[in-house]
């Protein structure tokens, strides 16, 4: 299902998004 | 005190994103993350467009939470 793929694809940005925003927040001391 | 935690980075998070303090995210702001953050361009457009739930150019704190939240719990909590 394309649909499906889509969805997983952009979880995974997002996911990456999020996580980079997490590591800069937290990432220096 | 978990709540206001998440509700803080949140706000963070968002603030990070509009740099101008607007209350919203336009996918200009989005692109200008592109170098602070390691994603591509494409990415940061592909970021807006799944954050941009109703399509209209701009990211309220709103939609940027169920976002946040859909990353956090693997799904939307409405």
């Amino acid at each position: 299902d394309p649909n499906m793929k889509g969805a997983a694809a952009n979880e995974g940005v997002l996911a990456n998004f999020f996580n980079s925003l997490l590591s800069k927040k937290t990432g220096s001391p | 005190r978990g709540h206001r935690t998440m509700l803080e980075k949140t706000h963070d998070f968002f603030q990070t994103c509009d740099i101008e303090d607007k209350g919203f995210i336009t996918r200009r702001d989005m692109q200008r993350l592109h170098g602070e953050l390691p994603l591509s361009a494409e990415e940061l457009e592909n970021v807006f467009d799944t954050l941009d739930s109703d399509g209209n150019g701009y990211l309220t704190l709103e939609e940027f939470s169920l976002g946040f939240s859909e990353f956090l719990f693997g799904r939307r909590i409405s």
